[in-house]
This record gives structure tokens, C-alpha cells and sequence, in this order.
């Protein structure tokens, strides 16, 4: 979706 | 081995209703402490998080600690065998590649028992960073739920804005505009039909309606929700589990056109 930003760039992978 | 019991059945057949709309499959981490759960939808635009507390079962018994990996869909065909009122025990042999669930009816006159097999997911989970939220919102899940399906119906997103006055919920589309207010509960009889607003500072962010409405089928888990929101931060969306634990969904926002 346009300007639907990710969980994962807020949430770190460990 | 595993084996949690849990009186109130119920409650795990609700929790399987709050996952299955965004999940298809997840690992769920058993350890001495309970039963922990997270996972990204699909599109990795939302993360569920469930905890269920061991002192929160009528027996708890972990061993060693263990991931079952389950497909939730299966899952869910297995908890719709469970009446309301049975009481479903969870158990599963250690580096066991199944699990089973089994519901006994109040009475004992009936004892059902379901095997599963189990899943390699490898799952890693995300770090979620402990935050001071700049606005959290406490409202009855059903208003909230009935607020996330009139509005989806206007626009694709939704845009929740939280000033000292109150919440606005805005969605706007081809077919018009909705906006729905709402104020601060003046007097706080009954605790659970409260809306309760705590405001550091005020925040309006975008999101998207269709994972809103995916998290809102946890509403039958607790009569209220709570909405946490920082600029630039994702929405959470959290339901209680009675006195067990609770679901929290985390949404990211849309970049504000």
C-alpha cells in the first residue's frame, strides 16, 4: 500500500 | 513435558478468534513463567503479541522450555470442537512433533481429545522498545469496534487525532467524509463503558482500517481496549485476558500524505 510504512523498521530484529 | 489446564475454555477459543484473522501460522513459546506469542501479519505492517500467565491455569507444568510452531487455521478447526464451558488442557511430550488439546465438559461426561502436529516456524522474534506514550486511550472495545467498522466503510484509513478534548476518528473517500468525537467520560460509574484519555502532548497519526478491524476481533476478551500513540511510533491495541494475560497489537502508521 503506498505510504503504508513496516512494523519491522520501527521493531529491531535481534 | 507440557500441560496447562485451563477452567475457562473459553477464553483460548477467543484468543484463536483474535489471531486467525492476521495470522496463519505462529510459535507458541512455552516456558515456566506461561505461554508467550509473537508474530508479524503477512505484509509485516502489524505484530501480535499474546501472553498467557502460568499462574493464570488451573495447572501449569513446564519442563523445559518449548516452541510449538502451529498452523492457526488448524488450530481454529480443533478450538471450534470445544464447547464454551469445557475445560481445555494443552500438553505435548518435550522435542515432541505434535500437540494435544483436550476438553473435558463441566460435568466430566465427556472428554474429547485432539492431536496436532506441530510445525518448524523459525520465528525471530522483534525487539519492542519500552515506550512513555504520549496519548493512551481507554474505551469500551465494543464503541471502539463499532467506531473501526463505520469508518472503514469511508476510506481506507483512518486518522485517530488525541487532544486534551478528546479522540477524533476521521476516514475520508470517494463516498465522503466521517468523523466520530469522543470525550472524556466525565464521571466514571461503571468503569468499563469509561473513556479515560491520558495526554502527555497531542497526537494524530494515519492508519491503515483494515488491520484495525482485524484487531477488533478480540473484542469479546475484555469489555474495554486501550490505545497507546506516539508521533511517529506504532499504534498499539491492547485487549486483557481476564486476570491471565493479554493481546497487544502493534500497528505501524501511514506516512501522512
Amino acid at each position: 500500500q503506498q505510504g503504508q510504512r513496516l512494523i519491522t523498521s520501527f521493531f529491531s530484529k535481534p | 513435558m507440557f500441560e496447562a489446564r485451563l477452567l475457562q475454555g473459553s477464553l483460548l477459543k477467543k484468543v484463536m478468534e483474535a489471531l486467525k484473522e492476521l495470522l496463519n501460522e505462529a510459535a507458541w513459546d512455552c516456558s515456566d513463567a506461561g505461554i508467550q506469542l509473537q508474530a508479524m501479519d503477512n505484509s509485516h505492517v502489524s505484530l501480535v503479541s499474546l501472553n498467557l500467565r502460568a499462574e493464570g491455569f488451573d495447572k501449569y507444568r513446564c519442563d523445559r522450555n518449548l516452541s510449538m510452531g502451529m498452523n492457526l487455521g488448524s488450530m481454529s478447526k480443533i478450538l471450534k470442537c470445544a464447547s464454551n464451558e469445557d475445560i481445555i488442557t494443552i500438553k505435548a511430550q518435550d522435542n515432541a512433533d505434535t500437540v494435544t488439546f483436550v476438553f473435558e465438559s463441566p460435568d466430566q461426561d465427556k472428554v474429547s481429545d485432539y492431536e496436532m502436529k506441530l510445525m518448524n516456524l523459525d520465528q525471530e522474534h522483534l525487539g519492542i522498545p519500552e515506550t512513555d506514550y504520549a496519548c493512551t486511550i481507554r474505551l469500551p472495545s465494543s464503541e471502539f469496534a463499532r467506531i473501526c467498522r463505520d469508518l472503514s466503510q469511508f476510506g481506507e484509513s483512518m486518522v485517530i487525532s488525541c487532544t486534551k478534548e478528546g479522540v477524533r476518528f476521521s476516514a475520508t473517500g470517494d463516498i465522503g467524509t466521517g468523523n466520530i468525537k469522543l470525550a472524556q467520560s466525565a464521571k466514571v460509574d461503571k468503569e468499563e463503558e469509561a473513556v479515560v484519555i491520558e495526554m502527555q502532548e497531542p497526537v494524530s497519526l494515519t492508519f491503515a482500517c483494515r488491520y484495525l478491524n482485524s484487531f477488533t476481533k478480540a473484542t469479546s476478551l475484555s469489555k474495554s481496549v486501550q490505545l497507546s500513540m506516539s508521533p511517529e511510533v506504532p499504534l498499539v491495541v491492547e485487549y486483557k485476558i481476564e486476570d491471565i494475560g493479554h493481546v497487544r497489537y502493534y500497528l505501524a502508521p501511514k506516512i501522512e500524505d
